[in-house]
């Protein structure tokens, strides 16, 4: 379970030792992975991007697949699940036929540590701690939930306008750098055919819309993938999901980053909700960061070599 | 560094949705200082609810005295958050 370098996959690490291991990873795999950085926190913390391509830089970008770990902070397994899943596509790049594929024509875009002051807070501060570092104006409360900051049914009933709140909207949509980092990415970009935002816990994989009843234009297609999605990631120990809207899977959730990217023309918009055993939360033992973050890989794969399949 | 010593993490599984409008309605009691890990969303999804250590008591009685059913999924929080720190440290060393 360790790569070269030493580090262990199967127990969680800091921010500090998880921004170091991923310039390992770019030193490793120098003509595959590079860093960059999309924009920095509340906190100046860097927000920093693994880019894996093998497409030299062009005027045009390449399509893209976009995937963000741990906007909600204390939800750790997803951070860790998203150092595993860099490590796999570096490692399995060349070897694996369907993702070799997919980056032969396509880049993925991989941000592991999206709420970064919320992730160190996690570990020095308060374990719980699942919002951004803002201040609130005439609140001694801090944070805004980044999931329900995005400018898609921002401010409706499914999103809190009590900064007190764990799901916070926010003052006004994107006011966390965190969030419009990513959209002014997304938007800069101009290319990225598929977002996939990675929460937990919950077993469930959903797609737009949370903050409308109605169905998504591509509703029949998404939900296809999704089952499909979930099948695969079934198979590998036996972990059931269930799919569809985030409406009708949970509930109604405004501001959300899926509805978002779906609403600025990216088709594949999917968030997952990893494990949960029933028995820890969001509190899962480290002995389950591979077992999940194995499970998710078919499931991810699945979802990204239909994007490579079906261009638009 | 917080603690949480004490506090308990509450399964609710119903199937009734005045029994989720009632969570809703015991969110919004600021004075408990719950954690809803898992939202009341609609019958038959479960709702995880952190309650701190103080607020223990009313909320069980409030759940008990409503007919709303319950399991305790974490006994201590604050155990399950030293076992974490503890395996952290062990992998640091080595």
């Amino acid at each position: 379970e360790r790569s070269s370098s030493g580090f262990d996959f199967s127990t969680y690490h800091t921010i500090e030792e998880i921004y170091s291991w991923m310039d390992d990873l770019v030193a490793q795999h120098p003509n595959l992975v590079s860093k960059i950085q999309i924009g920095e926190s509340y906190e100046k913390r860097p927000l920093y991007v693994l880019k894996f391509s093998t497409g030299r830089t062009a005027k045009t970008h390449r399509p893209a697949i976009w995937i963000d770990t741990g906007i909600h902070s204390r939800e750790w397994i997803t951070q860790a699940t998203g150092v595993w899943t860099a490590n796999k596509i570096a490692t399995e790049y060349g070897k694996d036929a369907s993702l070799t594929a997919i980056l032969t024509s396509m880049d993925i875009f991989l941000e592991i540590v999206t709420n970064p002051d919320g992730f160190a807070y996690t570990h020095s501060q308060n374990r719980m701690w699942r919002k951004t570092r803002s201040i609130n104006a005439g609140s001694s409360c801090k944070g805004v939930d980044p999931n329900r900051n995005w400018d898609a049914g921002f401010g409706g009933p499914g999103a809190s306008n009590n900064p007190c709140s764990e799901t916070y909207h926010g003052p006004h949509p994107f006011s966390e750098s965190e969030t419009k980092s990513i959209a002014d990415f997304i938007l800069g970009h101009g290319n990225v055919m598929a977002a996939i935002s990675i929460h937990s816990y919950s077993q469930m994989l959903m797609f737009p819309y949370g903050y409308k009843d109605e169905p998504a234009p591509d509703h029949q297609e998404l939900d296809d993938l999704a089952k499909e999605a979930v099948d695969a990631l079934a198979a590998v120990h036996g972990t059931r999901y269930t799919y569809g809207s985030t409406m009708h899977t949970i509930y109604q959730a405004d501001g959300i980053t899926i509805d978002w990217t779906y609403d600025n023309g990216v088709k594949y918009s999917y968030t997952f909700e990893l494990r949960d055993t029933g028995r820890y939360g969001f509190l899962l033992p480290a002995s389950q960061i591979i077992p999940t973050a194995e499970e998710t890989w078919p499931a991810l794969t699945k979802i990204m070599d239909h994007v490579h399949k079906h261009p638009y | 560094q917080k603690r949480f010593v004490g506090d308990q993490v509450l399964r609710v599984l119903t199937d009734k949705e005045e029994h989720i409008v009632l969570l809703r309605e015991l969110e919004e009691s600021e004075d408990l200082q719950l954690d809803y890990w898992a939202a009341p969303a609609k019958p038959d999804l479960p709702v995880d609810i952190r309650v701190p250590f103080p607020s223990l008591q009313p909320v069980k009685i409030f759940l008990e005295s409503h007919g709303i059913p319950y399991t305790i999924m974490i006994e201590d929080v604050q155990t399950l958050l030293d076992e974490e720190k503890e395996a952290m440290e062990k992998a640091r060393k080595l």
